[in-house]
């Protein structure tokens, strides 16, 4: 485990974290994508089915299990709890995301590291991950503006997302058996799909006015 | 050492 990687987790971790904050404060879930969050939900639950079986750290255990149940209580309180459903802006979150997850899943038909259960399912939510952001960002662009807190949230994504490249460089270059090209090159496409939203984050920093995507 | 193909990251 090194420096880049734990940052990255836990800037991953506080990205949830701050999703959660925003609700539970809040009581209210504008401008956040259902589809996003349950596509992430069903990542983490089609990539940890080893949480079981395979040990690797006390660490990456525990990890796991918050990522599970935080992603599954987001999900749950956007659809069931009486005050947050209703400040969900069906009609915005249009996205189709179930031909997404079709897409994601006849790639990791195709492309996986061996063809069992396990390792398609691991493929396939790498796959899914790298575009679970997407009904996110098109939410952005419909709303056109973007409250800070969900800001915060796509921009600690990203930097989950780069730190994660930053420990493969680094792994690679101290380790000799380090072999892990779909998590990198999905890993490598994900983080493209968010160099643009940085980029209108930045401007926006830069000049000082709220966040505006181009439609 | 991580093996080839063990998942150790999250």
């Amino acid at each position: 485990m090194n420096i880049f990687r734990f940052a990255g987790d836990m800037t991953h971790l506080i990205s949830i974290l701050i999703l959660l904050l925003k609700i539970y404060a809040t009581k209210s879930c504008a401008g956040i994508s259902l589809k996003t969050q349950e596509l992430y939900a069903l990542v983490f639950l089609t990539r940890y089915l080893d949480l079981f079986t395979d040990y690797v750290s006390l660490y990456n255990t525990v990890m796991k299990i918050v990522f599970i149940a935080s992603s599954l209580a987001i999900v749950w309180c956007m659809r069931r709890h009486p005050l947050v459903r209703r400040s969900y802006d069906k009609d915005l979150d249009t996205f189709r995301h179930q031909y997404v997850v079709l897409a994601c899943f006849v790639l990791a038909l195709l492309l996986n590291e061996k063809f069992t259960i396990q390792e398609v399912f691991w493929a396939f939510s790498i796959y899914l991950e790298a575009v679970a952001i997407l009904p996110q960002l098109v939410l952005l662009q419909r709303s056109g503006n973007v409250d800070n807190l969900t800001g915060q949230y796509v921009l600690f994504l990203g930097a989950y997302r780069g730190l994660y490249i930053i420990n493969w460089i680094y792994r690679y270059f101290t380790e000799d058996h380090f072999t892990r090209w779909i998590a990198c090159v999905s890993g490598l496409v994900q983080t493209g799909l968010y160099a643009d939203f940085f980029y209108y984050y930045y401007l926006s920093w830069k000049t000082n006015t709220k966040l505006k995507l181009p439609a | 050492k991580t093996t080839k193909g063990v998942k150790d990251e999250l």
